[in-house]
C-alpha cells in the first residue's frame, strides 16, 4: 500500500511538473511572437 | 440520441471540470455512456458529466503503459486552447488507469463519417474540413508542436461540423535547440518523404499528411494503400509525389492545393499559414455544410446499431462484431454527376482507421497500418543540439488565432487576480486537485516558476508524511515484535 501510494505521488507530481514546464514553454513562444 | 443532443445543446461547450468534480471519484462524476473506440493506449468513451449533462470524450489509459508518452500528450492538449484542436478537460486517476476527459466531437472522425455512410466527401466537403484542420495545424506549429499522425482518422467533426485535431499520441514538441526531429513516427501511408528518410522533419511533414488526408477524403483511400505498408514505405521518399487517381474528377484549385502540400522538399513546402490562403480554401464554405453530413452518418450509426441489436434479440449468441461495417470490393463512384464522390469500400476505409480501432473491426491490415513509432524521443533530444532551426511558421500574414490569444490573455487576466488572492493561501503550494492542469494556464509566468522551485521540496515533504503515516501505523506491530522477542530470549 505504501508503495502504491508512493507511486501515485510521484506520477502525480511527474504530470503536474511536465504541465508546468509545458506552460513555461508556450507561454516563452507566445512572448516571442508578440515580440 | 445525438439528435437530442444537437437540438439541446447546440453551442455549449465545457469550459473545465469543477474543483469539486476532480476532487471526486471518476464514477461519481461521470456516467460512462458507450465505447467509442480503442486505441493503442486503451479505450475511449463517451460519458455524461453529471454536473452540467455536457456529453465528454474519456480515454482510459492503463498507468502501466508508456507514462511519458501519456504525460506528453496531456501536456500538449491541456497547452492548446483552440476551438480546432480538441480541448482537454482533466485526467483522473482510478485503480491502475488514467481517465483522461476531453471535448466530444458528436461527429466523430472524418474517417468514421467515409466508412459509415460509405461514401467519399466531396470537393466543397473537402475544402471546409482542410479549413479548419489547417487553422489547427497552424495553431500547433506556432505553439512550434508537430501532430505527426495527421490523416482522416484524427480529425474529428462536432455536431456544428467544425473539424478538429485530435489524438497527440504520438506528437511532438520542437524546442529551440531541436528544430527537427527525426524519429519515423505516423502512419506509414500519411508518412512524409523526410519523415521516412530519417533525415529530420519539422512541422511541414503535417502539411504533406495533410496533402495525403485531402487524396483519403476524395478517393477514400491514401495513395499506395493497396500495396504492403513496407513497400510503400520504401515507394514515397523514391517516387515524385503522389496525385490523384483519376485527375479529371477534379478542379484545378483542387489538384493545386494538393500538389502544393504534396511538394517533395520540405524547404519547398507551404506552411499551414500559406496554406490558408490558397484559393481553394479562401473559397470554403462555411462549416454549417458538413451537418448533412454528420446527421446523414449519425442515423445509419444508429439504424446499424438497432439492427445489431435486434439481430442479437433473435440470436443472443451470434457475433455480429464483424458484419456492420463489411462491404465488399472496390472503389465504386457514386452517382453523383460532376461531384467527383466515389463510394470507399468501407473494409478498406475502415482498415486504414489506424491508430483508432473501432470495436467492430479487427481486420489484419489494421495491425500494420497502425501508427508507427521507431526511434525514440530521447534519442532526438541527444541529437539536437546540431540541428538548424527553421522558423517556417512564423510568417506573415498574421495567424488568425492571434485574436483568439488576445480573448484568452484576457480571460487569463481575470484568472490571475484571484490566483494573486491565493498567493497569501498557506495552502497555495500544494498540488492542484488531480486532474486539473488547466489550471497552471491561468497563472503568472513567476507563479509558474515559482511552483516549479517548490515542486521537488513538496514532493519530497508529502513523501515524508506519507511514510511517517505508514511508520505510525507500523511502529505498534514491530514494538509487538520486539517485545516477544525479549520474552523468548528472557526464555
Amino acid at each position: 500500500l505504501f508503495m502504491k501510494e508512493l507511486e501515485h505521488i510521484v506520477k502525480s507530481y511527474e504530470v503536474y511538473r511536465q504541465a508546468l514546464l509545458s506552460e513555461v514553454e508556450a507561454r516563452k513562444q507566445r512572448q516571442q511572437w508578440y515580440a | 440520441m445525438e439528435k437530442v443532443q444537437m437540438r439541446h445543446n447546440p453551442r455549449r461547450q465545457l469550459k473545465k471540470l469543477s474543483e469539486d468534480s476532480l476532487t471526486k471519484q471518476p464514477e461519481e462524476v461521470f456516467d460512462v455512456l458507450e465505447k467509442l473506440g480503442e486505441g493503442s493506449y486503451g479505450c475511449v468513451f463517451k460519458a455524461n458529466y453529471k454536473e452540467t449533462g455536457e456529453i465528454v470524450a474519456i480515454k482510459q489509459v492503463p498507468v502501466e503503459s508508456d507514462l511519458q508518452e501519456i504525460i506528453k500528450e496531456i501536456s500538449i492538449m491541456q497547452q492548446c486552447h483552440s476551438p480546432h484542436v480538441v480541448r482537454y478537460y482533466g485526467s483522473y486517476f482510478k485503480n491502475s488507469d488514467l481517465w483522461i476527459v476531453m471535448e466530444y466531437c458528436g461527429g466523430g472522425s472524418v474517417s468514421d463519417i467515409i466508412r459509415i455512410r460509405n461514401k467519399t466527401l466531396t470537393e466543397e466537403e473537402i475544402a471546409t474540413v482542410l479549413q479548419s484542420t489547417l487553422k489547427g495545424l497552424e495553431y500547433l506549429h506556432f505553439m512550434r508542436k508537430i501532430h505527426r499522425d495527421i490523416k482522416a482518422g484524427n480529425i474529428l467533426l462536432n455536431n456544428e461540423g467544425q473539424a478538429k485535431l485530435a489524438d497527440f499520441g504520438v506528437a511532438g514538441q520542437l524546442t529551440d535547440t531541436m528544430a527537427k526531429r527525426n524519429t519515423v513516427i505516423g502512419t506509414p501511408f500519411w508518412m512524409a518523404p523526410e519523415v521516412i528518410q530519417e533525415i529530420g522533419y519539422n512541422c511541414v511533414a503535417d502539411l504533406w499528411s495533410l496533402g495525403i488526408t485531402a487524396i483519403e477524403m476524395a478517393e477514400g483511400k491514401p495513395p499506395y494503400a493497396d500495396i504492403h505498408p513496407m513497400r510503400a514505405i520504401f515507394m514515397i521518399p523514391t517516387n515524385p509525389p503522389p496525385t490523384f487517381r483519376n485527375p479529371d474528377l477534379w478542379s484545378a484549385n483542387f489538384q493545386d492545393f494538393v500538389s502544393q502540400c504534396l511538394v517533395k522538399n520540405p524547404e519547398n513546402r507551404a506552411t499551414a499559414t500559406q496554406l490558408l490562403q490558397h484559393p481553394f480554401i479562401k473559397s470554403a464554405k462555411p462549416n454549417s455544410i458538413l451537418r448533412v453530413l454528420i446527421q446523414d452518418a449519425m442515423e445509419i450509426k444508429l439504424k446499424r446499431q438497432e439492427e445489431a441489436e435486434q439481430r442479437e434479440q433473435d440470436v443472443e449468441d451470434d457475433d455480429n462484431s464483424d458484419e456492420d461495417e463489411v462491404d465488399g470490393g472496390t472503389m465504386v463512384r457514386a452517382s453523383t454527376g460532376d461531384s467527383g464522390t466515389i463510394r470507399a469500400a468501407g473494409s478498406l476505409a475502415s482498415s486504414l482507421s489506424g491508430t483508432m480501432i473501432e470495436h467492430e473491426d479487427t481486420g489484419t491490415m489494421q495491425i500494420q497500418l497502425g501508427t508507427m513509432v521507431i526511434n525514440s524521443d530521447d534519442e532526438d533530444e541527444e541529437e539536437a543540439g546540431t540541428m538548424k532551426r527553421r522558423d517556417e511558421t512564423m510568417q506573415p500574414p498574421k495567424p488568425s488565432f492571434l485574436e483568439y490569444f488576445e480573448q484568452k490573455e484576457k480571460e487569463a487576466n481575470n484568472h490571475n487576480d484571484g490566483g494573486r488572492r491565493g498567493e497569501n493561501n498557506a495552502d497555495n503550494r500544494k498540488l492542484p486537485p488531480e486532474g486539473d492542469l488547466e489550471v497552471v494556464s491561468t497563472w503568472s509566468v513567476e507563479e509558474l516558476q515559482m511552483r516549479l522551485t517548490s515542486l521537488d521540496p513538496q514532493m519530497e515533504q508529502e513523501i515524508e508524511e506519507i511514510r511517517q503515516r505508514y511508520q505510525a501505523k507500523r511502529q505498534p506491530i514491530l514494538d509487538a515484535i520486539e517485545a516477544k522477542k525479549r520474552l523468548q530470549q528472557n526464555f
